[in-house]
């Protein structure tokens, strides 16, 4: 929905990583991969 | 210069032992010279190019099979144990020998070819050719041997070196990495620190601006 | 049982070929069997353990470095050219042969040993058992060198491959660190767009807030 959308607009950027939520090497390299898959 | 030696049993006498020398110019259908000793006599024959295309016409073979069949029978040696036959009849009056060379088949055999051979006059330098042949070819087989040997090991030990770079290679790769991510990580970790931090400043002001509106 | 044959030429007649060949069980300096040929004729002739320490006590010599030196001499054979010498004297009526050699040195020389060889009665059968001998050793030569020479080729590919794998290791390492690089920047820039963006909004509130407090 446009709210949930809103929602993760402002927790997670674009690759899908927190904003404000700090991240572990095992987090981070998750959202490589998926970048990986974006990309 | 081409040559080879060795033994042979004729099938007259299988226990009997002749050592069979071939010599030639670099291709055996060309003619090859013979040299056939029991270690006490020696004898000596040539067969000529003409004589090899007879032969096989004769035996209404194609030339080059011939020569091929020519080889193993004369050239490869023990290895074609069985396959040929030689048979050695001795004129001592005329001091000649008979030499032929037979091909065995499952139903019989052929001659390939036969010769007559003169007897040497000094057997003593034929044979002392012959073993001085064997010792020459041991010493190059020998030289050759060593150089392998020598070569052998300092592959080994290029590949040893190689191997142990790849390892590095692999272990570096791994190091590389964690340390990016480690790197990253706390970056990344202060960046949404600051983020936190704003976003808590935000939130104070609008509050702080709502509050004053309810004054007001 | 161990055997060599070598070429030698008598100090007496340099021109004349003979071929020595020694016999011996694991150790030389345990006794020796001494076989003579010039290819027409043939001696035979040992050497037992006691004769050998004789000899080296008669020379003052050390045991071991006696039995070094019978080595040197007898058995390397050519390339001990030139620092041996070797005597030949035969004696036809009584059918034997005087045979010794000597050590080369710059002021002179010494005998390392001497013997009395017997002739023997069927020098042809020697003559087929050195030829023979050579014709063994060379197959076992050659057999060891084709394995030496697979061994080499299944060393280079190995090699090859490992060089290739090197290779392929060092391109990957670069790549990782160019693509860690690259999405780290990717996600960085994320963090660092929300910080300008959430500063940008706190500036604005607060420049609203002030705004607010004048016009009351």
């Amino acid at each position: 929905s446009p709210d949930t959308k809103e929602h993760f607009a402002r927790e997670y950027d674009c690759y899908g990583d927190s904003y404000t939520a700090d991240t572990d090497v095992a987090q981070l390299k998750e959202v490589f991969s998926r970048m990986k898959e974006n990309t | 210069m081409e040559k080879t030696l060795n033994r042979i049993h004729p099938v007259s006498d299988p226990e009997a032992t002749y050592f069979l020398q071939v010599s030639w110019e670099k291709d055996l259908g060309a003619g090859f010279g013979i040299i056939l000793s029991d270690g006490q006599c020696a004898w000596t024959g040539t067969v000529s190019e003409a004589e090899i295309s007879r032969e096989a016409d004769d035996m209404e073979m194609n030339r080059e099979k011939y020569v091929e069949e020519l080889k193993k029978a004369l050239i490869t040696g023990e290895e074609s144990a069985g396959r040929y036959n030689f048979a050695i009849s001795r004129d001592e009056e005329n001091r000649e020998c008979h030499f032929s060379y037979e091909r065995n088949l499952k139903d019989g055999s052929f001659t390939l070819g036969s010769l007559k051979l003169q007897k040497v006059s000094s057997p003593a330098e034929v044979v002392r050719e012959l073993i001085g042949y064997c010792l020459d070819c041991l010493g190059r087989l020998q030289a050759k041997n060593e150089l392998l040997q020598k070569e052998n090991e300092r592959l080994f030990s290029d590949w040893s070196d190689v191997e142990k770079r790849l390892e590095k290679c692999v272990e570096a790769k791994e190091e590389l990495e964690a340390d990016l991510y480690s790197r990253f990580i706390l970056v990344l970790n202060e960046k949404k620190a600051k983020i936190r931090n704003l976003q808590k400043l935000l939130n104070e002001a609008k509050e702080s601006a709502a509050d004053d509106k309810c004054a007001r």
